[in-house]
C-alpha cells in the first residue's frame, strides 16, 4: 500500500486544486511500480491552507498555476521515487525515461510497461544487460511505435539504435548495473520510441530473492 | 506506552529525496513546512509487533482545500471509500488520522463504522466537524483497526500535535510497515511573486503498482 499526505500554503480554488492533484498523481505515485500489485487502500490526501498570502489560483492555464504545478510534481516525484528505492527487497532504483511518443500519455504506459517488467527487474538484479527484455516490454505497452525507431540506452550505453542491437561493453554495462546495486543507486533506462514531443518517466526497482522472503513472511 | 515525537523518528532511518532539478528549494519540515499545518506521530498499540509508532495526525489550522486521489481497486479499504464521500460532499478538510498496522480493508460494514467512530472522536477532540477529518489505513488486509487502542491514543495524539520538523518526521515514522525508510520531503518556491511552500510524506515499500483516480 502507498499512502500520502500533501500540503501546500498555496491559495488556490477546490476545483483547480482537484485537478492540479490528479495530474500530480498521474506524473508520479501512478508511475511507480514495485510488484504489479494494486492496492485496496492507495490514497493521497492534498490540503491547501492558502495561509501564504499569494494571490488566489483560479484557472488551471495560468503561469500562477502552472508554476505552482511544477512544484507539485516534484514533491509527488521525489516522494514516489523514494517508495520505489524502498521497494522490498530492492537493490536498486529503476528510473525508465521514454521520449519521442505521440504524447505523454503514450510515453508513461511505455515507461510503466518497462518498469514493470518481472524479467527486465530480474535482469537489473541479475546484473545483465538485457536490452531484449526491455524492447519487449516497450513493445506490449499497447502504445504503437515503429520498431526501427526504437532506441534503448542503459545509463550512458547505447545498447539499441533504429531498431538494431549494437555491439556494446557488457563487463562495462553489467558493472554499472553491479554498482548501482551495490550503493542502492539508480539504474536510468533511457528509451526513444519515435519523432514525438511526448516523453515521461516511470519508477520500479530490481525483483531479489528478498521479495520473496518478505511476503512469504508478513501476511496480508 | 508513552512514546514522544522526537524519539519516533529515531526508529528508522530517513530516506534519500531524489527531487528533480526546478526552480525551487528543498527545506526542512515535510508535512508542516506550509503556514498552518501541524503534525504528530505516537505508538498507540496498533502494530502486532514491536513499538514503532503507529498512529499519525496532519491537521490544518484553517479550513483547508482538499483533493485526493485514491485506489481504482474495486475491493476498496473502508477509509477509501469514507474520503471519496467526504471529499464529495465538501471542498474543505482540516485533518488527515492515519494508521498502521490494520489496513480495514475488506472489513465490510463493520469496519466501515470503525472509521466513522474515529473521525467523530478525533474530530471531538480537534473541535472540527467530523466531515473536517479524513482517514487512511495501512496493513494487513482483513483486519479492522483496533479501534480500542486507537481511540485511547487520540487525546495523547492530539496533544503531541506540533508545527515543527520533528512533528512531521514523526508523522512520516509512524505510517511506515514494512518500509525500511520514511519519506518527507518539502520545497519552497515562488509562485506568483509569492514564496510558497509545500511538503508532503508518504510510505510504501510492497503491494506498489497505485492507479489512482
Amino acid at each position: 500500500t502507498m499512502l500520502s499526505v500533501i500540503t501546500t500554503d498555496a491559495l488556490v480554488q477546490s476545483h483547480v486544486w482537484r485537478k492540479m492533484v490528479q495530474i500530480a498523481v498521474n506524473r508520479s505515485f501512478n508511475q511507480i511500480t514495485v510488484d504489479g500489485d494494486t492496492s485496496t487502500n492507495d490514497t493521497v490526501i492534498a490540503l491547501a491552507s492558502g495561509l501564504s498570502g499569494s494571490t488566489r489560483i483560479s484557472s488551471t492555464n495560468c503561469y500562477e498555476a502552472i508554476q505552482l504545478q511544477t512544484c507539485l510534481d516534484a514533491v509527488m516525484q521525489g516522494l514516489a521515487k523514494a517508495i520505489a528505492w524502498d521497494g522490498e527487497g530492492a537493490t536498486c532504483l529503476i528510473e525508465v525515461m521514454v521520449a519521442g511518443a505521440g504524447s505523454e500519455t503514450e510515453a508513461a504506459k511505455i515507461a510503466r510497461s518497462v518498469a514493470s517488467s518481472s524479467l527486465v527487474k530480474a535482469a537489473v538484479y541479475g546484473r545483465d544487460p538485457n536490452w531484449g527484455r526491455i524492447a519487449a516490454a516497450a513493445g506490449y505497452a499497447g502504445i504503437s511505435f515503429h520498431p526501427n525507431k526504437l532506441r534503448i540506452s542503459l545509463g550512458d550505453i547505447l545498447l539499441m539504435d533504429s531498431g538494431q542491437p549494437l555491439p556494446f561493453d557488457r563487463a562495462a554495462a553489467s558493472n554499472f548495473l553491479r554498482k548501482a546495486g551495490e550503493t542502492h543507486g539508480t539504474v536510468g533506462i533511457h528509451i526513444s520510441v519515435g519523432d514525438g514531443s511526448g516523453s515521461a518517466q516511470a519508477w520500479g526497482c530490481d525483483l531479489s530473492y528478498d521479495y520473496v522472503k518478505i511476503n512469504a513472511e508478513y501476511t496480508t | 506506552v508513552s512514546l514522544s515525537t522526537s524519539e519516533s523518528s529515531n526508529y528508522i532511518p530517513a530516506a534519500p529525496i531524489l527531487l528533480p532539478q526546478g526552480p525551487w528549494k528543498q527545506i526542512p519540515g515535510g508535512v508542516t513546512a506550509a503556514e498552518g499545518f501541524r503534525a504528530a506521530g505516537i505508538y498507540g498499540g496498533l502494530r502486532a509487533k514491536g513499538e514503532k509508532p503507529d498512529l499519525a495526525l496532519v491537521t490544518c489550522d484553517v479550513d483547508a482545500t482538499s483533493a485526493g486521489a485514491f485506489t481504482t481497486n474495486v475491493v476498496a479499504a473502508a477509509p477509501v471509500v469514507y474520503c471519496k464521500k467526504s471529499l464529495d460532499v465538501s471542498e474543505t478538510a482540516r485533518a488527515v488520522l492515519i494508521n498502521a498496522g490494520q489496513a480495514n480493508a475488506a472489513t465490510g460494514v463493520a469496519g466501515y463504522q470503525d472509521v466513522i467512530e474515529c473521525a467523530n472522536t478525533a474530530a471531538k477532540l480537534l473541535h472540527m466537524k467530523p466531515e473536517d477529518v479524513l482517514v487512511e489505513s495501512t496493513g494487513v488486509i482483513g483486519q479492522r483497526i483496533k479501534k480500542e487502542a486507537l481511540l485511547n491514543s487520540l487525546p495523547r495524539l492530539v496533544t503531541s500535535l506540533s508545527p515543527s520538523t520533528e512533528g512531521a518526521d514523526s508523522a512520516a515514522v509512524a505510517i511506515t510497515t514494512t518500509d525500511l525508510v520514511s519519506k518527507s520531503v518539502a520545497v519552497e518556491s515562488q509562485v506568483g511573486g509569492t514564496t510558497v511552500r509545500i511538503g508532503g510524506m508518504a510510505k510504501g515499500s510492497g503491494m506498489i503498482h497505485p492507479n489512482m483516480a
